[in-house]
């Protein structure tokens, strides 16, 4: 028996919007630990991977471990017909074939649930290796948002790189070429507007801006965003997800021919 | 030319 119940049902929402378009099904995995996922996009170069702890959960309740298949997208569709300030319990049975998603309104005048089928899905778990970074940047996720939207106007690929000057974005297209650089400022009033790198090495790496953008869905999950980079590695963006857990994108690095 | 690599080349499965 598989009971959560999430009092901000809207960080459900925003992470299926955030996710839906780039992973198409996957295992939702459910332990003690908490509610997770990890799946890779249908091409292989990026992966998703998702924690919501137990502990941010008002109710959870997993008596045994359990994986249940979802197609992301039915999963978002009902998600959807939530309301922003529902209370959100997704409620399943042990080797059932179907979850529940039961919505309740703030003042509990209106309840819904919605029945899906989980599906059978063959999915490897990948084991991410800790890793040290050569470069973390944390900024605004707006700031890199529009940054990624901006420079997908001009090429498909975006350069990355961290110095101690700063963190530099560069693309190049048939139109012409686009950099844009971020300074370290901590000196702003709050701190969800504080751009901070901190470098170890100098690092310059090249990734797929369509995906960069794909990731930037997740903007409305926290205001800031964690962009780690290393030579030979992905990059991991990461968007926390206030007291639960977090949604991390890892993309592998473009290479020249 | 640019190559994309797979996310395989650097995560291996569990």
């Amino acid at each position: 028996m598989l009971e959560l119940r999430l009092v901000q049902g809207s960080l459900l929402k925003k992470v299926m919007e955030s996710i839906k378009d780039l992973v198409n099904d996957a295992n939702f995995d459910c332990s003690a630990t908490g509610f997770s996922l990890q799946a890779m996009d249908s091409s292989h170069v990026a992966l998703v991977s998702l924690l919501l702890r137990s502990e941010g959960f008002e109710h959870y309740r997993c008596d045994r471990n359990l994986s249940m298949g979802m197609n992301l997208g039915n999963m978002a569709k009902m998600l959807k017909c939530a309301g922003n300030d529902d209370i959100v319990t997704v409620k399943a049975d042990d080797g059932g074939d179907c979850v529940t998603f039961m919505f309740e309104s703030p003042n509990q005048d209106k309840i819904a649930d919605f029945e899906m089928k989980l599906m059978d899905i063959d999915s490897e778990h990948l084991g991410i290796p800790e890793a040290e970074y050569e470069a973390i940047v944390r900024m605004p996720s707006a700031e890199f948002a529009r940054i990624c939207k901006d420079l997908s106007t001009i090429g498909d690929t975006v350069v990355i790189s961290v110095t101690k000057e700063g963190v530099k974005f560069s693309t190049r297209g048939d139109i012409g070429t686009a950099n844009i650089v971020l300074r370290q400022n901590t000196s702003v009033d709050k701190p969800e507007e504080a751009t901070i790198i901190e470098m170890e090495t100098p690092v310059s790496l090249t990734f797929a801006l369509r995906y960069m953008n794909s990731f930037t869905k997740a903007t409305p999950l926290a205001s800031q965003v964690t962009v780690s980079l290393s030579s030979e590695l992905p990059v991991v963006v990461e968007y926390k997800i206030a007291e639960m857990g977090y949604l991390r994108f890892y993309l592998a690095p473009k290479i020249e021919e | 030319k640019q190559k994309q690599q797979a996310i395989s080349r650097f995560f291996a499965p569990k």
